[in-house]
């Protein structure tokens, strides 16, 4: 059973249809997984098409009110099961605050679960705050999608001084897996560069850095308009536009993930 | 004067960008601006080269320890100047979060500035939490930077909830001044399809919405790879590439803002 958390506070990186479609992609190699939507905008809820309503139990309640993960479950095809997010996750951040455990609920909340699945995969907001903590102390892995900017490079520092953190006072198992990198546009130079600096900084890791064995996933996800457009169908790419370059990227990633020997 | 924050909880939508650039576009033609980097991760800053240490005060001081604004300002040219972040603003959520004028400690702070500057332009986080409050406090005009895509138009309610809501109690003279378009790929159905929509839910506002009045600026803001090259030089497009879409595209953008009247 593989955890992997979607994280980079830099917003708009592709954090959410990497999430997406990447628990479609495995889901369709026959794995179950269940994708946790971690962040209040609830883009990972509606990209699927899925509207967590007051009545119907979501993240917040099982972080805030204590509901049991597994009656909050909603299917959305034979192998693919969503933790749902609305809205109202926004107060969660101030009400986890003052609980002495509170970078602990979302684990707790879901070791239940772990043996009804192969892969959770969890989609965070653009922030370091305690939503991705919780995300950071509950999984095995990090994937840390990334546009080839120059900005989004900038909070590369700091997102792996965080995770070294996590690593060490709650979570020894923790290590970043992978940078995938997305909205890549080929061709352009600083894409290039982005993509050796990052190719560089990881080849310097030192044994003890929690990026030590990480890989620039060999996958590069292709800019690519039809996976813009396939979340106002609530559709994954591989149901909206199946021969599309977003569905050869995101079936390659998937696959590439697969042929990881997973964490000992 | 004119106090304007760029303001969108969606990550990645061309905050920061769109700060930048209309400040310096503004300068060129002659208005005195201060551009005030309200996001922890400095990106505002970074994008003119400003590296924020720690011996030099900036915004964290200003909000948190009670620094003059006035001690914290940068020239970064002849008309523009800046109020800079740095990554430890991230703990000014939670400092603040217990003082009972949080949502006004920024405009307090602006308020002795107001008169030597022509306008205030305020970049802000990817979220709605108590940074972007003291932003929507303290400015009377909000753009809202928006790339044409189904995921970020989703989050527009919220924002504009949030807008009413500080309107109602903080800041009664408020208002949504309009909505920037950018990264626009021409061409693209889902472009043309979210202008669309956003258009017909601005036309369809009544009197007392906050965003009545409010306009879909006339200057799309074009995806060109010149706007994502120039941060990483510590330079604005105008510098960078003077003939590029992407100064074309801002000086007009900056154009059409002095050319609104302004607020009464
Ligand atoms: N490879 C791609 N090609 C074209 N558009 C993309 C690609 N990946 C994502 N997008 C679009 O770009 C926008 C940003 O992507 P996404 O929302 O997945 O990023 P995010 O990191 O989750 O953002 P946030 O920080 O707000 O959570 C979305 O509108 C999405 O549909
Ligand atoms: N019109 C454009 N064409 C191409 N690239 C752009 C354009 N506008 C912005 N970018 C690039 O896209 C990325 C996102 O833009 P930017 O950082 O300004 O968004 P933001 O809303 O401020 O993000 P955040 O939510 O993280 O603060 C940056 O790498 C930026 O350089
Ligand atoms: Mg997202
Ligand atoms: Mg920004």
């Amino acid at each position: 059973m593989r955890r992997i958390a979607m994280i980079n506070q830099k917003g708009g990186v592709g954090k959410t249809t990497t999430a997406v479609n990447v628990a479609a992609g495995l889901a369709r190699w026959g794995s179950r997984v269940l994708l946790v939507d971690l962040d209040p905008q609830a883009h990972t809820s509606m990209h699927l098409g899925i509207e967590a309503g007051p009545d119907e139990p979501g993240i917040y309640d099982v972080l805030v009110n204590g509901t049991a993960a597994g009656d909050a479950l909603r299917e959305v095809s034979d192998k693919l099961t969503v933790l749902a997010s609305h809205v109202d996750l926004v107060a969660a951040e101030s009400e986890l605050s003052q609980r002495p455990d509170r970078e602990l609920i979302l684990r707790r909340a879901l070791e239940p679960l772990f043996d009804r699945f192969d892969f959770i995969i969890i989609d965070c907001p653009p922030s370091l705050g305690t939503l991705t903590i919780n995300a950071l102390a509950a999984t095995e892995e990090v994937i840390i999608p990334l546009q080839p900017h120059f900005l989004a490079l900038q909070g590369l520092g700091m997102l792996l001084k965080t995770a070294s953190a996590v690593r060490g006072v709650l979570n020894p198992s923790l290590r970043i897996s992978g940078i995938a990198l997305c909205m890549y546009e080929k061709g352009t130079r600083l894409a290039q560069e982005v993509d050796n600096d990052v190719r560089q900084f990881i080849a310097s890791a030192s044994p003890d850095d929690v990026w030590y064995g990480a890989r620039v996933f060999d996958t590069t996800i292709r800019r690519n308009i039809k996976l813009a457009e396939c979340p106002s169908f609530g559709l994954t790419i591989f149901d909206y536009a199946p021969s599309s370059n977003g569905a050869e990227d995101y079936g390659g990633l998937a696959r590439e993930l697969l042929e990881m020997t997973s964490p000992a």
